[in-house]
């Protein structure tokens, strides 16, 4: 029997959001820990890794390992139905080929469920080994969303540069180029606001922006975002989910051939 | 012109 409550529902919603652009499909390891998600996008370019640790749910039961996998598009719809306050409760027997959302709004007088059918899908996961990163940058999500979108105008791909003046992001197409750049900042009373660097070494790497403009769709699940870089290693771009886990995605650099 | 990298070019399969 496995058992999820989570009062907030829209927080699970933001996690789907999030995700849905990289993943049609996607399978839900569910343990006593918690839920786990690892799947890469269709070109093996960019890598999903959810982390919901069970005791950040308001219930959680899990007898018996359970790997529920899950089209996102049919599961947006289902989350579609759910009020932005209500209270969601996924449920699954044991070796189940459905699970059952339940979505009960804050004063209890409307209480809906949905039953939706899993698949059997083929788990593709990769070893990530620990990495001593060369530079991790923490700053608001916001200002990362709007530095993504804002240059993805002037070229496909960003290279991301930091040194210990701070970051800076730049493109470069056929309009012309695009540079931003930040200082860190730090900013004691609203720490969601600060611009960190933790540098090892200064590193500058080229990504996709179509990648990047796909992970800012976390950006609603917290104030700042983390980005990890290091020489001849994929960017980790994390967003942590508040009391509940963390959102981590993990994008192969562009390499001069 | 920037080739792309895939992820198993640094990570490796379980």
């Amino acid at each position: 029997m496995f058992e999820a409550r989570l009062v907030n529902s829209s927080t699970f919603r933001k996690v789907l959001d999030a995700i849905k652009d990289l993943l049609n499909e996607a399978s839900f390891d569910c343990s006593e820990n918690g839920i786990q998600l690892q799947a890469m996008d269709s070109s093996h370019v960019s890598l999903v890794s959810l982390n919901l640790k069970s005791d950040g749910f308001d219930k959680f039961r899990c007898d018996r390992n359970l790997t529920m996998g899950m089209n996102l598009t049919s599961l947006g719809k289902v989350f579609k139905c759910s009020g932005a306050d209500d209270t969601v409760t996924m449920k699954a027997q044991d070796y189940a080929d459905t699970v059952t959302f339940m979505f009960e709004s804050k004063k209890q007088d409307k209480i809906s469920d949905y039953e939706m059918k899993l698949m059997n899908l083929d788990q593709e996961h990769l070893g990530i080994p620990d990495t001593e990163f060369s530079c991790i940058i923490k700053m608001p999500s916001i200002e990362f969303a709007r530095i993504i979108r804002d240059l993805s105008q002037f070229g496909e791909s960003i290279v991301i540069s930091c040194t210990k003046e701070g970051v800076k992001f730049s493109a470069q197409g056929d309009i012309g180029t695009g540079n931003v750049k930040l200082a860190q900042t730090h900013n004691f009373d609203k720490e969601e606001e600060s611009v960190t660097i933790d540098l090892q070494e200064p590193v500058a790497l080229t990504f996709a922006c179509q990648y990047l403009n796909s992970f800012t769709k976390a950006t609603p699940l917290s104030n700042q975002v983390k980005l990890s870089m290091c020489e001849n290693v994929p960017l980790v771009v994390e967003y942590q989910i508040p009391e509940l886990g963390h959102l981590r995605f993990y994008l192969a650099p562009k390499i001069e051939e | 012109e920037n080739y792309q990298a895939r992820l198993e070019q640094y990570y490796t399969r379980l």
